[in-house]
């Protein structure tokens, strides 16, 4: 399963 | 960052803009939904306030700033400036219908259950639903002046711009984020009925109507 993202978005 | 993000994020900047520009100009809020714009600034502060300990570029943190600061701005003018214009009896949804189901959301799916990341889920799920009282108020009006329509559909094209986003990203950089996507499908279908006449309608020329 791919990483989740680091809340990096608006 | 990629150019759907971009321009989503741009999207969302000119929507507020909007939204200002319509209140300043006629010196009315008529036509906006308090509460929808209540839960945007519960859903940029519960989300952003990450400015305090998570930096990731200044990009960020000043949007971040500008959508906190806009919101309560935008708040205070429609409860004290244009209070006269404000019409809280068109303004009925019951936004505990909304609040109540995204908090047990955030509880059941987060990322760590971490107050941080709790309200970072719970902002998320209630982004996604916080148009419904501007739309049940579109709805039982039946109409709209052409700059609120605008408003909502550049909103709608910021939700709608973060979809390729995800795929873009899901695959140059690998990265999911099952949370925010399931939610800004949600968030964006909910446009699809107002796009529909949007698109069909104000773009064309004619009044925002809704068939009675």
């Amino acid at each position: 399963v791919p990483p989740v993202q680091a809340h990096d978005e608006l | 960052m990629n150019l759907f993000r971009l321009l989503g994020d741009l999207s969302h900047l000119a929507s507020i803009l909007v939204l200002l520009h319509k209140i300043q100009t006629s010196r009315s809020c008529r036509g906006i939904s308090f509460k929808t714009q209540a839960l945007y600034v519960a859903v940029f502060v519960a989300r952003y306030l990450d400015l305090f300990w998570r930096y990731i570029s200044l990009y960020n943190s000043a949007m971040k700033v500008f959508f906190i600061g806009s919101s309560c701005y935008i708040l205070y003018l429609m409860k004290y400036r244009y209070r006269p214009t404000n019409d809280p009896s068109i303004d009925t949804f019951r936004i505990e219908y909304l609040l109540v189901p995204c908090a047990i959301l955030s509880l059941i799916f987060n990322y760590n259950f971490m107050p941080t990341e709790i309200l970072w889920s719970f902002s998320i799920f209630l982004e996604s639903v916080a148009i419904l009282p501007q739309l049940f108020m579109l709805q039982r009006t039946g109409e709209a002046e052409a700059i609120t329509t605008h408003y909502l559909a550049a909103l709608g094209i910021y939700r709608a711009l973060y979809i390729p986003n995800w795929i873009y990203r899901y695959f140059t950089e690998g990265v999911i984020d099952p949370i925010a996507v399931t939610a800004g499908i949600v968030q964006t279908g909910l446009y699809l009925d107002f796009f529909y006449v949007y698109f069909t309608k104000v773009l064309q020329g004619q009044k925002f109507e809704l068939p009675a």
